[in-house]
């Protein structure tokens, strides 16, 4: 389920839950029954209106000649562990990184 | 072929080879499993009650509560505990049986390292009373068991046990589990229960359940420790 994509706005982290019901899987994942992924997405204009002023990696890069904007990406990552049934019948806990978008940033 | 649509993202995305067929075979989900679980889910650890700092990152690719590197962990229970006679116990004659079990490790990946195997063995609560305290308690052993008739392979482990009551956990080195051409990915164990003193034998015990932990690294995720951030 995700949050729509509406065009414009600024850079930001937009909704996005992943069901493991939604994909059939809900018998076999033992926990958690989704996890919020989120998602980055906006515009990235420096410097941003009305924001506090960007002194990072972004603003020299747009100093290059031809360079284009700056891209929304996450710039802070959550691990997620799933516990599961493996088709062995197996019960399995797997960690895995970067899973979950904490934070966006133009990059 | 995987399944259409966001299932095979989800599929690539959690490293799974194939899709979860059908409905497993319901069994409850082990305590330790549910624990290790609610350690390392950050949503968890964060509303649970060992309420963890939302600062206190989990240290990626390591089990804290086991003290272990990994990043995945598989509770593998024994395809059938086949009990077989074995040879008469020294004092008593009385033979105590002896027992193969066999581990599928057939959904372990050729590229996973194995950082802990422990295995746990439940016996029937009528003879763990028998044995009480007061017996001589017992001894265990643990062997590779070659194929079927094949005599046992190298011992693993032999260790004391004073009661059976308890759950009797031994960590198997875990190159017991490492993959290699011979292994036809599986792990096949022989299990011996003899009365640790002669002199007072204790009736012999009945296997009710063996089941291993599993604790693996997979290298393609788990970068070596990141150097600290300048």
């Amino acid at each position: 389920g995700a949050e729509a994509a509406l065009p414009g706005g600024a850079c930001r982290a937009r909704r996005l839950y992943v069901s493991f019901r939604d994909v059939g899987w809900h018998r076999w994942v033992i926990a958690p029954r989704g996890f919020l992924a989120n998602y980055c997405q906006g515009r990235c204009a420096l410097p941003a209106p009305g924001a506090p002023p960007a002194l990072n990696h972004a603003v020299l890069r747009a100093l290059v000649p031809g360079a284009g904007p700056p891209c929304c990406v996450p710039a802070r990552l959550s691990p997620i562990s799933v516990l599961f049934f493996d088709n062995s019948d197996n019960v399995v806990l797997r960690h895995y990184e970067d899973m979950v978008v904490d934070e966006c940033g133009c990059r | 072929p995987a399944p259409p649509g966001p299932a095979a993202a989800l599929l690539r995305a959690l490293g799974l080879h194939d899709a979860p067929r059908g409905a497993p075979t319901p069994r409850p989900v082990p305590p330790v499993m549910w624990r290790l679980f609610r350690r390392r889910d950050p949503q968890e650890a964060r509303a649970g009650p060992r309420r963890a700092s939302p600062g206190a990152a989990v240290r990626p690719c390591h089990v804290e509560e086991l003290g272990v590197a990994g990043n995945i962990v598989r509770h593998v229970p024994a395809r059938g505990a086949r009990a077989r006679p074995a040879e008469p116990a020294a004092a008593t004659g009385a033979p105590c049986p002896e027992w193969t079990v066999v581990f599928d490790l057939a959904a372990v990946d050729d590229a996973e390292r194995a950082s802990l195997a422990r295995l746990e063995l439940r016996f029937a609560a009528a003879v763990a009373a028998a044995a009480g305290p007061g017996a001589g308690g017992w001894e265990l052993s643990v062997a590779l068991a070659g194929d079927a008739g094949a005599g046992p392979g190298p011992v693993l482990l032999r260790r004391a046990v004073r009661g059976l009551e308890l759950p009797v956990r031994a960590e198997l080195p875990p190159a017991a589990c490492a993959r290699n051409a011979s292994v036809p990915r599986g792990l096949r164990l022989a299990l011996a229960l003899r009365p640790g003193s002669p002199a007072a034998p204790a009736a012999c015990a009945a296997l009710a359940e063996a089941s291993l932990l599993l604790v693996t690294v997979d290298p393609r995720l788990c970068h070596p420790l990141a150097r600290p951030r300048r």
